[in-house]
């Protein structure tokens, strides 16, 4: 799908609206405030001021020609709900909607939003992870069981090898990269010795990542 | 660190709060409310109602004793901003501030804020990639020049060997795993067939990675 449409331009709908612009996507952004609309008509493809719970004028800018539509209204959640509805209404197939809370979410989910995200809860849970693992810089998850971590090499493991660090029988992790400077070591060979600096990318069970990264 | 407080209660604050408890931290909530105080006293170890651009209520409550702080004070940016050069006055080793654009977060680095988070438009760029890359699932940098993406297989992949993708010539990406159901196959041979519900998780170059991720 080459085009999305924003309804709600308020910060996070805003950065939805640029980022994917700025992905080479055409982006119809939609709001009630003629003046929002107008300061952010340069940012995007286009941008046109109506009251996204009236299905008539959603059908007046052929929001139908959408296959997604993401709903950024935050504090109004009559409207935001409404909207939700009637882009269900509408038939289309994506709608992506924002919740304050988890209450809102249930009520979304339950009239037909396919996703429902909650900005300031996530990001305070993202800080929340980094903070808890201070060596740790990046993470993702591999199914529901596994993560692949970034972190930096810490400092007991210094100096050895791969081998004498024994992770997998240790730790029960698997070392996918190393990044040295710049430099990068695709499944670094056993005889590796680790060096101060170095990045780590390592795979292993929820469980043992997380020990393994509280590592000093 | 075994300690954080966290200052404003909004939904950010609380989320980055509750998640640190969660992790077996000691966490100090501090807002100016004390009805918001009152209901999240019972999710976090203590709760205090103070005004925390007043350095001598920050002193009672001990602040010097933490070395992060986290500042979620969002509407009030004046507040924010005040309580921000009171914790560096205070010796505060890591003060860590939210801002709502770039122009709150140009000043809150310039007053000494050690990080700035801008929650909404994180969220927004976050949704932005995964919209523009369907297939992938999950991504982490690695450096300033190189990502791991994991995504499903793209569909001209299947039945191929890996030796027959010829994925480092053709895309400039090296598979590190591929998960099949449960199965984790890390640096997987090069006569392993790709199938169908295959999830990769590859390295390569920023963009080779995102060239990579619109395969269909
Ligand atoms: N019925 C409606 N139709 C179209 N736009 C609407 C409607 N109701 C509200 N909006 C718009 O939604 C935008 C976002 O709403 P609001 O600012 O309340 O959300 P927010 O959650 O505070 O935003 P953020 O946190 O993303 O900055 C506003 O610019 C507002 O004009
Ligand atoms: N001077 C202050 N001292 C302590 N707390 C404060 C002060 N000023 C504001 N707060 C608190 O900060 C909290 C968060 O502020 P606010 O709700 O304006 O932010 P927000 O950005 O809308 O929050 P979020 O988006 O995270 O829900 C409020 O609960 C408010 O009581």
């Amino acid at each position: 799908p080459r085009e999305f449409a924003v309804i709600g331009l308020g910060r996070f709908g805003r950065s939805v609206a640029e980022h994917l612009e700025a992905n080479g996507y055409t982006v119809l952004g939609i709001d009630l405030s003629p003046q929002i609309v107008q300061s952010f008509s340069t940012h995007i493809t286009k941008a046109v001021a109506l009251d996204a719970t009236n299905e008539e004028a959603l059908k007046l800018v052929d929001i139908t020609s959408f296959d997604t539509v993401i709903v950024a209204i935050g504090t109004d959640f009559e409207s935001n709900l409404m909207t939700t509805v009637a882009l269900k209404n509408l038939g289309i197939k994506r709608v992506i909607t924002k919740a304050l809370n988890r209450r809102q979410q249930e009520i979304l989910l339950r009239v037909g939003a396919d996703r429902v995200i909650r900005p300031e809860f996530d990001a305070g849970k993202r800080l929340a992870e980094e903070l808890s693992a201070p060596a740790m810089l990046e993470k993702l998850h591999l199914g529901a069981e596994h993560s692949v971590l970034e972190l930096r090499v810490p400092k007991s493991l210094v100096w050895q090898t791969l081998a004498q660090t024994d992770l997998r029988n240790r730790y029960g992790v698997t070392v996918l990269v190393v990044k040295r400077a710049d430099k990068l070591l695709v499944s670094p060979p056993a005889d590796c010795i680790l060096q101060q600096g170095d990045i780590l990318v390592v795979l292993g069970s929820n469980e043992d990542i997380a020990h393994f990264a509280r590592l000093e």
